[in-house]
């Protein structure tokens, strides 16, 4: 709806707040490279390492996961950014000592069973629900 | 070391825990998996009927994560033999959160001949289910062995009781649960719904006074369990008689505050 003029104003004016953003993106970029963009690592959880396999009888550990990283702009979409995650980078650009980043956190979640014995040697097979990372993204 | 494969990144970081901070890590572990503390079961035979029957379950669940493919519920503890009877299909086993097998708690099998009836006792300690969890289905297991002193075409009527009241001086009284007519040249595993009897229970726990178990011939003599191939307390450990029961949860687990 805006005029001629007051388009090519603005158009100026988002240039110039383009090319802060890209500067910012570069920094930014410069140090996501250094340090480690959102992503799954790998952690194993042995139950045989505690010494329990006096009681638990299966599994002897589970591959459990954590999620690790920045959130930094630009979130691309192999980070698994929630849409309010992009925002709060972007809101993090305009005001880095008062805004944190978005957190780098599970997004899907597995279950495990697991078999074991109670102190009355009777047996108990559990499903644990969240227990496994399966995908990490930007929150 | 520094690994990327598939997207994962992966590193191990070797390092050695002092013996606080391995005891902390262990506390977490527990209350993760929702136990005040460290299970110190006095019989831990993996061997036994009931650790194999829910080895033997844990393996069918995961096949069922891991493919999509469902194993078929009846077709379980083939190891030790066909079930030569089932209650269920596999929907309860794979709608159920929990699963828990319930050693007999009498420690010798009385062949006990009262009043011109034999029978064979069992009881079960369902007093430490955790909380939240109800009862969705409840199976008694015994092995039935082949009897080689009985003719192959003989036939025997098992049927198990819920003991309502006990009496010292005559019978307990008793409520019919379950009958199998079984042959003398079967063998396998023999399955009773005990599912109401074990919400009885779980509700009211004096009332638990536990099942007894009854064979008679076709002609309505009563017969020494024994003599008709139900395994008994010094028969293998894999064969031994137990209870299971599956779970639903019925409220959300919340870890306590610590």
């Amino acid at each position: 709806s805006a005029g001629g003029k007051h388009k090519n104003q603005g158009r100026s004016r988002s240039s110039k707040s383009q090319e802060s953003l890209r500067a910012t993106s570069l920094a930014e970029n410069s140090s996501s490279d250094q340090r480690q963009a959102c992503m799954k690592h790998e952690l194993y959880v042995s139950f045989r390492d505690l010494g329990w396999q006096d009681w638990i009888i299966a599994p002897e550990g589970y591959a459990a996961y954590y999620c690790e990283g920045e959130c930094s702009f630009p979130l691309n979409s192999y980070m698994n950014a929630t849409n309010h995650a992009i925002v709060q980078t972007l809101v993090h650009l305009i005001n880095p000592e008062n805004v944190p980043k978005p957190c780098c956190a599970p997004t899907q979640l597995n279950a495990i069973s697991v078999l074991y014995f109670d102190d009355s040697s009777n047996v108990i097979l559990k499903k644990y629900r969240n227990m496994v990372v399966r995908a990490c993204g930007c929150h | 070391s520094l690994t990327t494969d598939n997207g994962i990144h992966s590193s191990f970081i070797y390092g050695r825990l002092k013996s606080q901070e391995r005891r902390e890590m262990q506390r977490e572990i527990l209350s993760i998996l929702g136990l005040p503390h460290r299970p110190r079961p006095h019989l831990h035979g993996k061997h036994n009927s009931a650790p194999m029957f829910m080895l033997d379950l844990y393996n069918s669940m995961l096949m069922e994560e891991a493919g999509g493919y469902s194993y078929p519920y009846k077709a379980l503890f083939t190891t030790q033999g066909p079930p030569l009877a089932r209650l269920h299909d596999s929907t309860f086993l794979s709608d159920a959160d929990m699963v828990m097998s319930f050693v007999n708690l009498v420690e010798y099998d009385m062949e006990i001949f009262h009043q011109r009836r034999h029978h064979r006792e069992f009881r079960f300690d369902l007093s430490k289910i955790p909380e939240g969890e109800a009862v969705t289905a409840a199976e008694f297991r015994i092995y039935k062995d082949y009897t080689r002193e009985r003719f192959v075409n003989e036939t025997f009527q098992i049927t198990i009781y819920q003991v309502l009241e006990e009496n010292t001086e005559s019978e307990s009284d008793l409520f019919p649960l379950d009958t199998r007519t079984i042959w003398a040249a079967e063998e396998g595993w023999l399955v009773f719904d005990i599912t109401a009897t074990s919400n009885h229970w779980v509700v009211n726990p004096n009332n638990n006074l536990g099942l007894q178990l009854f064979v008679q011939t076709t002609t309505g003599q009563s017969v020494n369990p024994k003599m008709a191939g139900l395994i008994g307390r010094l028969g293998p450990q894999n064969k031994q008689p137990f209870m299971v029961a599956f779970f639903k949860a019925t409220e959300v687990h919340i870890r306590s505050t610590r």
